[in-house]
């Protein structure tokens, strides 16, 4: 079943994005610090990577797709989730 | 898709369950695992052996629930169903218990599905952005007539190969050697080449002005070189670059324009603009190939490079170009590039280098690169076997 309410908060997906490898972790010390523009990439990268519209906003296709039982493994890995990786 | 930069050394492969699903048959869960492990082994050589009792395996699987020892607790029902760790983590997998596991059901969570999705992390594959692929992050349900997606196959594929072992009849037959290597005075006088690409039935071939050879792998085959319009009847002469695709498909390069085919038949009317085709790609590239670490396509020019998903929109991101520097111990102004035997290489003048796809950077073998293509490639027996000076 679809929830009826698929609005999802900031916090709630900068916390999905971290455990996802979209967002660096986060802990109470630096977490003031995500800027609105940094957390609206993330985003974009997520639906990029989803292969949804790319809007940056916590859209209902963004959040249904954030309910989806997914799995554990961070989606970012690797030598491309790191810019300052050799490649 | 996309690797995550380790794998196994070995193909046979041990496992074991040593913590089941509550509800849940044991035989039948060990089938499917075992069912699940074999969508990895019918792609590969890859051989997965069940363990039980206290032996040492490589892959240990785990129903758990919340916490359970590795710091990344499990959320309960829905959310998180498993996660698994790369071969340089060990390889084991775990598995929500809090989830309601089933098999052959089109209710709860499907067991099978999500198995072979771990397992292919555990294998050293990351999640892929294609979304038919087993290896997209999302749970898509039970699929009674499942296959591995062609991505999912080029993944397991570049990590450890095709398949060669079919069963006992299959066991210990070896590849057809190669002919004996001929020494072809044209590339032996000069080296440097256009463009070099692998056609879909896995042979090699190198553009050199007018013609083309076909690589051997000790040196060029027997009854080249050929007209490249001997074969590709529409294509002109000095070709810029080439590459085959996923799809099977071979692109060549000159110029403003590019061409289509399908083995040696062009597929539809071309030439085509390299601006309309390949959108924020430059004309006049210098090479381009399909990198084995995530299946894109890299354009190099000068000092640059492009890499072009055609999966995505736009297909070049807007970081792009870079500079080839990045690629660690590549130089700028490369002729070609090729990806052969799970490595990349990039061809200068009479030059190449060995581009190692899970280390990033140019190999550190001995003779140290770069090394004489015509002694290497084409089997020039008196060409340099050593390093050769790089281009300054």
């Amino acid at each position: 079943a679809t929830p009826a309410n698929l609005a999802i908060s900031d916090t709630t997906a900068a916390n999905y994005l971290a455990q996802y490898g979209y967002l660096p972790p986060t802990n109470p010390e630096n977490s003031a610090f995500l800027s609105s523009e940094r957390l609206t990439a993330a985003i974009e990268e997520f639906q990029a990577f989803a292969g949804i519209n790319i809007t940056g906003e916590l859209n209902e296709e963004t959040a249904k797709l954030m309910a989806t039982p997914r799995c554990g493994v961070k989606d970012k890995v690797g030598p491309a989730a790191d810019g300052r990786s050799k490649r | 898709y996309a690797l995550q930069g380790s794998r196994w050394r070995t193909k046979n492969l041990t496992y074991k369950l040593s913590k089941y699903p509550t509800g849940l048959n044991k035989q039948e869960v060990d089938k499917e695992i075992a069912k699940a492990f074999s969508v990895w082994s019918g792609e590969t050589d890859l051989t997965f052996t069940p363990k039980s009792g206290y032996e040492n395996v490589h892959i240990e699987i785990r129903f758990e629930v919340g916490e359970h020892g590795d710091g990344d607790p499990f959320d309960g029902p829905g959310g998180t169903l498993a996660h698994a760790y790369f071969p340089v983590y060990g390889g084991d997998a775990h598995f929500d218990d809090s989830e309601r596991w089933t098999i052959r059901s089109y209710r709860g969570t499907n067991l099978f599905q999500v198995a072979a999705h771990e397992f292919g992390h555990s294998l050293g594959l990351s999640h892929s952005d294609i979304k038919s692929a087993l290896m997209a992050p999302f749970y898509r349900g039970y699929d009674p007539y499942f296959t591995l997606d062609q991505d999912d196959i080029d993944a397991i594929q570049a990590l450890y190969g095709k398949k060669t072992n079919y069963g006992p009849r299959g066991q210990g037959t070896t590849s057809r050697p190669s002919p004996p290597a001929e020494e072809d005075p044209e590339l032996c006088k000069d080296p440097k080449v256009d463009a070099m690409f692998n056609t879909k039935d896995g042979d090699t071939i190198v553009f050199k002005g007018k013609h083309y050879w076909k690589l051997t792998d000790n040196g060029v085959a027997s009854g080249y070189p050929r007209r490249i319009s001997s074969t590709w009847k529409e294509l002109p002469s000095n070709i810029d670059a080439a590459f085959t695709y996923r799809n099977g498909k071979t692109y060549f390069f000159k110029g403003t324009q590019y061409w289509r085919y399908i083995n040696s038949t062009m597929d539809g009317d071309y030439p085509k603009e390299i601006s309309d085709g390949f959108t924020g790609i430059p004309d006049h590239i210098d090479a381009a190939t399909v990198w084995t670490g995530n299946g894109k396509i890299y354009f190099y020019k000068g000092t640059k490079f492009w890499r072009f998903d055609p999966a995505s929109k736009p297909p070049v991101r807007s970081n792009y170009p870079k500079l080839i520097k990045n690629w660690q111990g590549i130089p700028d102004h490369v002729n070609a590039a090729v990806t052969y035997k799970g490595y990349t290489y990039f061809f200068q003048d009479n030059a190449y280098y060995r581009f190692n796809d899970r280390t990033f950077s140019v190999d550190v073998a001995e003779p140290a690169f770069p090394r004489s293509t015509a002694y290497w490639w084409f089997g020039c027996k008196s060409a340099n076997r050593g390093t050769l000076e790089p281009r300054r």
